[in-house]
């Protein structure tokens, strides 16, 4: 038997939020530990990970590992219904019905919406990740979600949107980071300077870096990716010339959302 | 132009 229990509808609607327009259906796999879900990108460019560890539920009850496929737009339209205050319980049983029961109760009026949401072929996902080795990467970059969003949309209303391989250039050098994209009739260039310890920004940019690096993603995964804020206030986005980029938001303390995906590479 | 490759050679198959 699978039930859980959030007094709080905030934290999926944000899930939701953070990966449904990218990603169409998704694995959910239930265990002990709590909630393992992954998905990847009709293309297969891009594959996301999130784990909710089971101290993010206020209920929590897994008695026997439980994998499920499950629609993410018809969740993500369930949800808009649901107010942030609702309380959700989620219950499948073995029973082979192949379906699970997400229930919001209204805490004011009372008043309980209940969905079954078949269970869907997911394509591809469950995958094993690997730890990639940390020597990998060239850089890490940590900075506020909330810049990295607006950064994506900056490029994206300057770049042509319309061409569908607009690439986002990322250059981590020392001191900074820049954006660069290439609009039908010019370019945009966004440097984000890594604050110094003094300035005691709310939320610091901070680089790590190996060795200077310069890499292109298509802005569309970008702008996709950027959407992990509403789940943290600081991404960090570590990046190599051969292995995939991985863009992670830490749930507080609870879990993290990481998103995966290469950069293009010049022919 | 740039060539982008798809992930799932750098995961595992389950």
């Amino acid at each position: 038997i699978l039930e859980l229990r959030l007094v709080q509808a905030t934290l999926f609607k944000n899930v939701l939020e953070a990966i449904s327009d990218l990603f169409s259906k998704a694995n959910f796999d239930f265990s002990g530990t709590g909630l393992e879900l992954q998905a990847m990108d009709t293309s297969h460019v891009a594959l996301v990970a999130l784990l909710l560890r089971a101290e993010a539920f206020n209920h929590y009850l897994c008695d026997r590992d439980l994998s499920m496929g499950l629609n993410l737009a018809d969740m993500a339209k369930a949800f808009r219904c649901a107010n942030n205050d609702d309380i959700i319980t989620i219950k499948a049983e073995e029973d082979w019905s192949d379906t699970v029961t997400f229930t919001f109760e209204s805490p004011e009026d009372g008043e309980i919406s209940i969905f079954d949401f078949d269970f869907v072929g997911t394509n591809g996902v469950p995958l094993e990740i690997p730890e990639f080795p940390e020597s990998e990467y060239q850089a890490k970059v940590r900075m506020p979600s909330a810049k990295f969003m607006r950064i994506c949309k900056k490029l994206s209303s300057f770049g042509d949107s319309g061409d569908r391989d607009t690439v986002v250039i990322i250059s981590v050098d020392k001191e900074c980071v820049n954006f660069f994209t290439r609009g039908k009739t010019g370019t945009s260039t966004i440097v984000c300077r890594q604050t110094q310890t003094v300035d005691k920004p709310k939320e610091p940019t901070l680089i790590e870096m190996k060795e200077q690096v310069s890499l292109a993603f298509d802005l569309r995964y970008m702008n996709s990716f950027s959407k992990g804020s509403t789940l943290s206030d600081q991404v960090t986005i570590s990046l190599s010339s051969n292995l995939p980029a991985v863009f992670e938001y830490k749930i507080a303390e609870t879990g993290y959302i990481r998103y995966y995906m290469l950069p293009r590479i010049e022919e | 132009g740039r060539k982008q490759s798809t992930i799932t050679n750098y995961f595992v198959r389950t």
